[in-house]
């Protein structure tokens, strides 16, 4: 464990905690994508199924039981409780077109043809893409919660960290793992568009509007 | 240079 690696999980628990804390407080789900946060409960529960054979510290376990129960609390709270605040009608990229190839390419490119391994690898590649529904949606509204933007800082941000992480990793223990260093360059770029109007224009600016 | 993966990340 390295320092960049705990501000990486941490700043990944902040953006979890952020998202369950903005809707339970304000009993709205508006502005957030309800695929996306489907398809992260979804990576979670491919990744962590070693929550079940193997145990490596506590904090692992500790920290995977959290993201897991916030993941399923979170879309719990969008798709029953507040429902009637969801917002079907701009959340409508088709997901099939991410978890299908992303499924297929787990089959193809992948360290160990053994389930496990497999839905690891399905884990790493989804989360990669996990973010394009909310990031499309506010495209389509044009406009974001500060909350929100908040939330999506973090989450960008615990990749970025990630990548830092396997650099050290690298020169220091000579550990490397290429395909969740591809998929966390994927991730990361991905939100690039975004920490651009994060940085300029989030200061002092009620709504994040991000030009359509 | 093998990729070694050990899943001790989340």
């Amino acid at each position: 464990m390295n320092i960049f690696r705990l501000t990486g999980d941490l700043s990944h628990l902040a953006a979890i905690i952020i998202l369950l804390l903005k809707i339970w407080k304000t009993r709205s789900c508006a502005g957030i994508s309800g695929k996306s946060q489907i398809l992260f409960a979804l990576v979670f529960t491919s990744r962590y199924l070693d929550l079940l054979t193997s145990f490596i510290s506590l904090y692992n376990t500790t920290m995977k039981v959290i993201y897991i129960g916030c993941a399923y609390a979170t879309v719990y709270l969008i798709y029953a409780k507040f429902k009637a605040t969801y917002d079907g009608n701009h959340d409508t990229f088709r997901v099939e077109f991410l978890v299908v190839p992303v499924g297929g390419l787990a089959f193809l490119v992948n360290h160990d043809f053994s389930p496990l391994e497999i839905l690891w690898t399905f884990s790493i590649y989804l989360e990669s893409v996990a973010i394009l529904p909310q990031l499309f949606m506010i495209s389509k509204t044009g406009e974001a919660e500060t909350i929100t933007t908040h939330y999506l800082f973090f989450l960008g941000l615990y990749r970025a960290l990630y990548l830092i992480n396997w650099i050290w990793r690298f020169y220091f223990e000579g550990f490397f793992d290429m395909i969740a260093i591809v998929a966390g360059v994927v991730q990361t770029i991905l939100y690039c568009d975004f920490f651009y109007l994060y940085v300029t224009k989030g200061e002092g600016r009620s709504q994040l509007s991000i030009p359509t | 240079l093998d990729s070694q993966t050990d899943k001790d990340e989340l």
